[in-house]
């Protein structure tokens, strides 16, 4: 009832309150708070909607996903520390596992949305949110298809005077692989690597110490761009598309940062291919 | 050459603008689909063909689990013994990576390395929201966890999964969840 804290490699501390939810991360004695949360954009139903082609929600604020409280159990392993888990179900459509590797030095978010509920004719893009109390001077870092990481500056171009026009899609940006904001007073830098290409900003409601980044989309309209139909993939069974996808957590001193993502985006993006045969116990010794 | 061909084929049409940004109709989504699963059975068949001449007294196909991404693997469910091949792509090694693989209760299960050595292993359930993914076709209720200590870069690693009715010495150990209430 009063939470747990998990001691990884490299000396990082996570830490759960006693709703299951993650609350603290602590780095070189520096203690940064942290929640992470999902949320959804309404689809507009006039106008011009949000589509295959463009990000248009009718509200430029989000919604949190879950209608009641959120259940979260504990898996530890106390013999050899090869799980430290938490599972938490949000929703009956967003579940995630967040998972803490002694041997590692990042933290796995590995979630569940879908299929997206359309019942009440509204459709839904739901983002997942890190917040922290970094102050990132309202800059964050995205990477140009796995290379150049990219300063981004809300609300800011910087070639030439930018009108707000799209409060919140026109500070969206493509991630291919990472996505981080910095502290320079603190010299942390928080980056969150993702498993393939989502759209990733700033929180509108927090431009400082959070990161979105969208994971799934169900729309009801077509964005008339061209495709000629809404973004409603039916998925095996006609009812809605589900995605499984990870994150993965490091916060480091931003002079640290480079060398940790950079070689874990390779990992990521060249995972060991896995086969298997029959055996028989005895085979064991002969081979 | 002709099994690699075909996805090289594949990747070449998937560079087109509308498969790059995802805005293909959806029938279209469903055909570059069909393709790239055709592409990925034939790069299989080479895998196979790979481990065939590095291997020559092994005679079974190898089996590939394309459903570990929603914790499905007919492999590993079934209850039976398997050899677990792992090639790393990667020009570094791997040190301490951990593997999951879905597996089903009432059996017991034990990983050995390469030298018939058992190494520590757990059992986690696999979540409700996994297990009920719409279209996930599997009886595995649980993750058998273990730690590949060391995967050489563009190495082969082979592990054993010593799958018994009874319980042995070394099985995996089972581990319970703790609900949050506060």
């Amino acid at each position: 009832n009063e939470g747990i804290r998990i001691q990884m490699q490299d000396g990082l501390i996570v830490e759960f309150d006693s709703n299951g939810t993650i609350s603290t991360m602590i780095r070189n004695d520096q203690s940064i708070s942290i929640s992470n949360e999902f949320r959804f954009y309404r689809g507009a139903d006039i106008g011009r909607h949000s589509g295959a082609y463009i990000f248009r929600p009718s509200e430029q604020k989000t919604f949190p996903v879950n209608r009641k409280k959120m259940e979260a159990t504990l898996y530890i392993d106390r013999k050899f520390g090869i799980v430290q888990q938490v599972h938490q179900q949000f929703d009956s459509y967003v579940g995630q596992i967040i998972r803490m590797d002694e041997k590692t030095d990042y933290v796995e978010f590995d979630f569940v949305v879908g299929p997206i509920p359309v019942n009440d004719k509204i459709g839904k893009e739901i983002i997942t949110r890190y917040s922290t109390n970094l102050e990132n001077d309202e800059t964050f870092y995205t990477d140009a298809n796995g290379r150049q990481m990219l300063r981004r500056r809300w609300n800011y171009r910087p070639s030439w005077k930018y009108e707000i026009q799209e409060p919140v899609s026109g500070n969206y940006y493509p991630v291919n692989s990472r996505i981080a904001i910095r502290d320079v007073g603190k010299s942390l830098q928080m980056t969150i690597m993702t498993d393939r290409s989502q759209g990733g900003s700033l929180s509108p409601e927090q431009i400082n110490g959070s990161i979105d980044l969208m994971v799934h989309r169900r729309l009801l309209h077509d964005d008339y761009f061209g495709v000629g139909e809404p973004l409603n993939e039916p998925g095996v069974d006609g009812h809605g598309l589900v995605i499984r996808g990870r994150h993965l957590l490091l916060l480091d001193q931003v002079e640290q940062a480079a060398v940790k993502h950079r070689p874990l985006a390779q990992e990521m993006f060249m995972e060991p291919i896995i086969s298997f045969t029959p055996f028989q116990s005895s085979t064991i010794m002969n081979n | 050459e002709m099994n690699i061909t075909r996805m090289r084929e594949a990747m070449g049409v998937m560079q087109h603008h509308d498969a790059v940004t995802g805005t293909e109709k959806q029938h279209v989504a469903f055909n570059y689909a069909k393709m790239l699963d055709a592409a990925m059975t034939q790069c299989r068949h080479v895998i196979n063909e790979s481990y065939r001449k590095l291997f020559p007294s092994q005679t079974e196909q190898h089996q590939f689990c394309p459903y570990l991404n929603i914790s499905s693997c007919p492999a590993t469910e079934m209850g039976e013994s398997r050899m677990i091949h792992l090639y790393n792509p990667l020009g570094h090694r791997l040190v301490n990576r951990t593997i999951r693989l879905p597996v089903k209760d009432g059996y017991y299960y034990q990983i050995r390395n390469q030298y018939g050595n058992t190494i520590p292993s757990v059992l986690v359930p696999i979540p409700e929201f996994v297990r009920k993914i719409p279209g996930r076709i599997s009886v595995a209720n649980k993750e058998l966890v273990f730690r590949v200590p060391i995967m050489e870069s563009l190495g082969i690693t082979t592990m054993y999964m010593d799958v018994t009715e009874k319980k042995q010495p070394y099985s995996a150990v089972e581990i319970e969840g703790e609900k949050f209430n506060g």
